[in-house]
C-alpha cells in the first residue's frame, strides 16, 4: 500500500529506477546505458 | 579495461562542480569514503594535477570508462543519480570498468533475451573480448555493483538477461555496495595491499584472538569460549549457524566478587587520519550493574608505557541478546584499544561477551535504531514501524518511518519533529543531510554491503499549498503521539518507497538474532555550498570546514575558463584548469598556455639571440678592420715622408 502523499513525499515515486532507466527516461542513448566515449573509439 | 594507460593515479583528483545539487555532494564525499574503507583507491580536491575528475550535474549518470588523459574529465550525477551505489558504478567506470554483463565469458552465465530488449538498444549487451577487457582471474560476479538487473532496456515486462543459476535472477542489479569480486578485481588493478582507513576486524574465531591481548594489571582474564551455559548460546559472528565454530570473548562476573575487572587490549594499532569509529557487540547474561569501558592506551615518546584514557563507560547492557555499540575515538599517535569489564552489584548467574569488533578511521553513526523481532514485523500486515525521537548535533529533532506494508519494496522517510531546540532554530530547515543506512551485519567491516540512502533538506522546497516542506513542525506538521503518551507535531516525511527489496533485504546478514539496525546520521552540510575545493578529514572532529571566510573570499572573485577558486591564507586563489600540452594561467585563469606556445618562444628567443649576436660581430668586425685600415695608411704616409727627406 503507498504511504499517502499527504504524510510523505517519495523521490522515487513508488519505482525502482536504475541508472539505465533513469538515463533512457531522459533520452540519452549512451554507450552501454551509462558510458560516455570521449573519442570515437578511444575506448572501445 | 586492458592497458596501462587507462590507470589512475591511487590519489585521484576530483573537482565537484558548483552544478551539483548539494545531496549529490554529501553523497558523493561518502561513496569517497567506501573507497578509501575497502580499497587503497583515495580522493583528494583537485590542485593543478595534469588529470583530474570533475563530478557535475549533467543529464543522466554517466562516465568513461579508465583515465583518458583529458586533463578534465567529466563524470555525470544528475537528477536521481544522487544515491551512493551510483556514484561508486560510475567511478568503477572512471576506474577502468565495464559492466560486468560484457565479459568475454558472460554467455556462460546469462542468456540475454534478444527479442525482450527496446529497438535499437541491442548495443549495450556487447561482450568485450579478452584481449580488450581482463575479468583478472575472478568469477563471474551476479552480485557485482556494475551488472544490470534483468529489466535492463526491456520493450515488455519480460527480463532481457536471465541467469543460468536461476537463484541470482533477482540478485543481479544490486545498488547497495561493492560485492567481495568488484574489490578483489580493483584492488588486482591497482595493486592494492592496504586501504587508508580500515585499521582491524575481529570475530574471534581463531585462537591467537587477533592479537589482542590480557592486561597484566587487573585481577580477571577474558576467556574465548564458544558458548556459555548462562548465554550466549553461541557467538554473533556465525549466529551458531557453524558448528565447531563461531568464538567470542566471556568475562564470568558470577565468578568474582564486585569491584573486580578483566581488561583486554589491541594490538597496536597506527592511526593515519586521528579520527577512529570502534564498532562490537555485546552480551550481558550477568548482572544488570555489569558494565564495560572502553579505554584507549597511547604511546608517545614521553609515556613509553602508553597513556590509559577512559573513553566511554557502557552500562545498562540489555540481558539476554547481542547488542551493537559505537564509541567515536580520536586518537593521533599509535594506540591500543581495551575492553575492561566490571562487575558490578547485583546477583550475577553469567557474564559478558564481547563479538565482531571493527575498527576504522571513518565517523560513527551518530544514531543507532535497533528494530528486534524483525521476521514477525516483516511478515504482518499494516506494519508501519517509527523510530525514536533523535536530535542532530545542530540541535534539530527527527524520526525514521519504515513502511513494510509493500509486498515487494521497504519504503524509509525522515520527519523533522517538533523538539525542545526549536525556538532557537533556524527555519525552514537548511540544509540537513540524513543519511540513512540498513546495517549488513557481517562481522568484517569490508564485505558489508549496506544500503544506504541519503537526503536533504531544501529550505526552498514548497508543499502543494505553498507552505515550506522544511518548516518548523509545529507549524506545517500534524499532531502526533509518542508510545509513551507525549504528544508532539510531525512534519511531512521525505524518503523512498523503493529504499530496498524484500528479497534482498532478506539475503546477506542485514537480519541477523532477528534484529535488524538502521544507522543514522544528520549533518550540516551547508558549507558544501561553497566553490572551495573541500580539504580531507583532518584530525580536528569538524572534518570539513571551508569556513565562511571561504565563502566571502570566492565570492567575490570570479575565475575564468573552468577555474575554480580556492582560499589559500584568507586570499582568493583561482585554480586554473591544464591538460597535458595547455594549461590555463593568470590570476583569473585568463590567459591560456600550450606547450606549442613555449616552442615558439624559445624558436624566437633563439632566432633574436643568434640575429643580435650576428650583428654585434659583425659591427666589431667592421670597426676592427676599419681601424687596422686607418693605422696601416698613416704608416706608409709616415714611412714616404722620411724618404723624402733621406733624399
Amino acid at each position: 500500500l503507498p504511504v499517502p502523499e499527504m504524510f510523505v513525499k517519495d523521490i522515487d515515486e513508488g519505482t525502482e529506477r536504475d541508472i539505465f532507466d533513469i538515463n533512457e527516461a531522459l533520452g540519452l542513448d549512451l554507450f552501454e546505458g551509462d558510458i560516455r566515449l570521449l573519442m570515437q573509439g578511444k575506448n572501445s | 579495461i586492458i592497458g596501462d594507460e587507462y590507470r589512475w593515479p591511487h590519489i585521484i583528483p576530483y573537482v565537484l562542480e558548483d552544478s551539483l545539487d548539494l545531496n549529490a555532494k554529501g553523497v558523493i564525499l561518502n561513496a569517497f569514503e567506501r573507497y578509501r574503507l575497502k580499497t587503497c583507491i583515495d580522493f583528494k580536491p583537485w590542485s593543478g594535477e595534469a588529470n583530474y575528475v570533475s563530478v557535475f550535474k549533467g543529464s543522466g549518470c554517466w562516465s568513461s570508462v579508465g583515465n583518458m588523459h583529458v586533463g578534465k574529465q567529466e563524470l555525470s550525477i544528475g537528477e536521481n543519480c544522487d544515491r551512493i551505489a551510483t556514484v561508486q558504478h560510475e567511478f568503477l567506470h572512471a576506474l577502468g570498468f565495464w559492466h560486468e554483463q560484457s565479459r568475454s565469458d558472460r554467455d556462460d552465465y546469462v542468456t540475454i533475451v534478444w527479442d525482450r530488449i527496446l529497438s535499437g538498444r541491442e548495443h549495450n549487451f556487447n561482450i568485450y573480448n579478452d584481449s580488450v577487457s581482463d575479468s583478472l582471474n575472478v568469477p563471474y560476479d551476479y552480485s557485482s555493483v556494475m551488472h544490470y538487473s534483468k529489466t535492463a532496456f526491456q520493450n515488455g515486462t519480460e527480463p532481457t538477461i536471465v541467469t543460468r543459476i536461476s537463484d541470482f535472477e533477482d540478485v543481479i542489479g544490486q545498488r547497495m555496495d561493492f560485492s567481495d569480486y568488484d574489490l578483489m578485481k580493483l584492488n588486482r588493478l591497482y595493486n592494492c595491499s592496504s586501504s587508508l582507513s580500515f585499521m582491524d576486524a575481529c570475530d574471534f574465531e581463531l585462537e591467537n584472538i587477533c592479537g589482542m591481548i590480557q592486561s597484566s594489571g587487573d585481577t580477571a582474564d577474558w576467556q574465548w569460549l564458544s558458548q556459555v551455559l548462562a548465554g550466549p548460546e553461541n557467538d554473533h559472528s556465525n549466529m551458531g549457524q557453524c558448528k565447531e565454530s563461531g568464538f567470542f570473548m566471556y568475562f564470568n562476573t558470577s565468578s568474582v566478587k564486585e569491584g573486580v575487572t578483566a581488561m583486554l587490549e589491541s594490538r597496536i594499532l597506527y592511526p593515519k587520519r586521528g579520527f577512529q569509529c570502534l564498532e562490537f557487540y555485546l552480551y550481558n547474561s550477568g548482572s544488570e550493574n555489569d558494565q564495560v569501558n572502553i579505554y584507549t592506551r597511547v604511546y608517545t615518546a614521553s609515556n613509553p608505557e602508553g597513556v590509559l584514557t577512559l573513553q566511554r563507560e557502557i552500562k545498562e547492557i540489555p540481558i539476554g541478546s547481542w547488542q551493537l555499540y559505537y564509541v567515536t575515538l580520536q586518537v593521533t599517535e599509535k594506540f591500543r584499544v581495551a575492553f575492561e569489564g566490571v562487575r558490578g552489584p547485583g546477583s550475577s548467574l553469567g557474564g559478558l561477551s564481547i563479538d565482531d569488533i571493527n575498527l576504522s578511521e571513518t565517523r560513527c553513526p551518530h544514531h543507532i535504531w535497533r528494530i528486534q523481532n524483525f521476521t514477525q514485523l516483516l511478515g504482518s500486515q499494516n506494519a508501519e514501524i517509527r523510530s525514536p525521537p533523535y536530535y542532530s548535533p545542530k540541535g534539530y529533532a527527527y524520526q525514521i518511518y519504515l513502511n513494510l506494508n509493500s509486498s515487494t519494496n521497504v519504503g524509509i522517510y525522515f520527519h523533522l519533529i517538533s523538539g525542545a531546540n526549536d525556538d532557537q532554530l533556524q527555519w525552514p530547515c537548511p540544509w540537513q543531510q540524513a543519511t540513512m543506512t540498513l546495517l549488513d551485519q557481517n562481522p568484517d567491516i569490508r564485505q558489508r554491503m549496506s544500503n544506504q540512502r541519503s537526503i536533504t533538506t531544501d529550505p526552498t522546497m514548497t508543499n502543494d499549498d505553498g507552505s515550506y516542506f522544511w518548516d518548523r513542525p509545529s507549524k506545517v506538521g500534524s499532531v502526533a503521539i509518542f508510545p509513551n503518551g507525549t504528544q508532539f507535531s510531525r512534519g511531512r516525511g521525505y524518503g523512498t518507497s523503493a529504499f530496498i527489496t524484500h528479497k534482498r533485504l532478506i539475503s546477506r546478514e542485514f537480519i541477523k538474532g532477528d534484529d535488524v539496525y538502521i544507522l543514522l546520521t544528520v549533518e550540516d552540510i551547508s558549507h558544501l555550498n561553497s566553490t572551495a575545493i573541500i580539504p580531507d578529514p583532518v584530525p580536528t572532529s569538524t572534518a570539513i570546514v571551508p569556513t565562511s571566510a571561504a565563502h566571502n573570499a570566492c565570492s567575490e572573485v570570479e575565475c575564468q575558463n573552468g577555474g575554480v577558486c580556492t582560499v589559500h591564507e584568507d586570499r582568493a586563489e583561482c585554480k586554473c584548469p591544464a591538460g597535458e600540452d595547455w594549461w590555463y594561467m593568470g590570476k583569473r585563469c585568463e590567459k591560456r598556455g600550450s606547450t606549442q606556445d613555449t616552442i615558439v618562444i624559445a624558436v624566437a628567443s633563439t632566432v633574436t639571440v643568434f640575429a643580435v649576436m650576428l650583428v654585434i660581430t659583425l659591427v666589431s668586425v667592421y670597426c676592427t678592420r676599419r681601424k687596422y685600415r686607418k693605422r696601416a695608411s698613416s704608416k706608409r704616409a709616415a714611412l714616404s715622408l722620411e724618404n723624402q727627406h733621406a733624399f
